[in-house]
């Protein structure tokens, strides 16, 4: 679908990108921790998108599996949600990402 | 209101009260929290209830100034978030206030 091609292109254009809520506290902490970090996500808040929102969680779901946000791509790789990336961030993971990525 | 004096009752007659929401990671943490500690906490979840959901939350937020969830509180009284109620936890103070609560 067009919806989908345009997920696939968002996920491959952008180093970082954040499917999040804007009223969600793990999308926030996820979204500080890349900030904390000197990275710009591309960040699409599915509650600000009308019918489009649940229609664009759907896809994810049919393309990482994963239904809930935040939904954390980086390098066009799927990293999974908050705990995922955090748990990254710990293991001193993440930033070797994102330079792969060329986001930092 | 009617619903107001609801929730004042939930509050006074149940040591430990939760407002929820099922889908949310810091309500479930805060549930998890709890039941870690042995205590079953009276849980309300917003999102079950169709319209009464937001207008608890109303009411909530007039009570506490607190207009997100989960919203906590042991023994009558109001603890706040997630995050408040991690900090109390790890400063040793819950327990206490739980069992003067006489809910531990
Ligand atoms: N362990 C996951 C939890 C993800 C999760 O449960 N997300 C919730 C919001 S916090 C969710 O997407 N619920 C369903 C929804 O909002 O559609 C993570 O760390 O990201
Ligand atoms: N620091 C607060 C954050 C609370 C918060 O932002 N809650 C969000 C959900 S995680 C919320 O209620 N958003 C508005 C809503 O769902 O109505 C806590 O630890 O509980
Ligand atoms: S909605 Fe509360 S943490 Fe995501």
């Amino acid at each position: 679908s067009r919806l989908e091609e345009n997920v696939k292109k968002t996920i491959s254009e952008n180093p970082v990108v954040i499917y999040s809520k804007t009223w969600c506290s793990y999308s926030m902490e996820v979204k500080d921790l890349f900030k904390r970090l000197g990275v710009e996500p591309h960040i699409i808040e599915l509650d600000e998108l009308g019918p489009q929102g649940p229609q664009l969680q759907k896809i994810l779901e049919r393309l990482t599996g994963q239904h809930t946000v935040p939904n954390v791509f980086i390098g066009g790789r799927h990293i999974g949600g908050c705990t995922e990336t955090v748990r990254l961030h710990r293991k001193g993971e993440l930033t070797s990402l994102l330079s792969e990525a060329g986001s930092s």
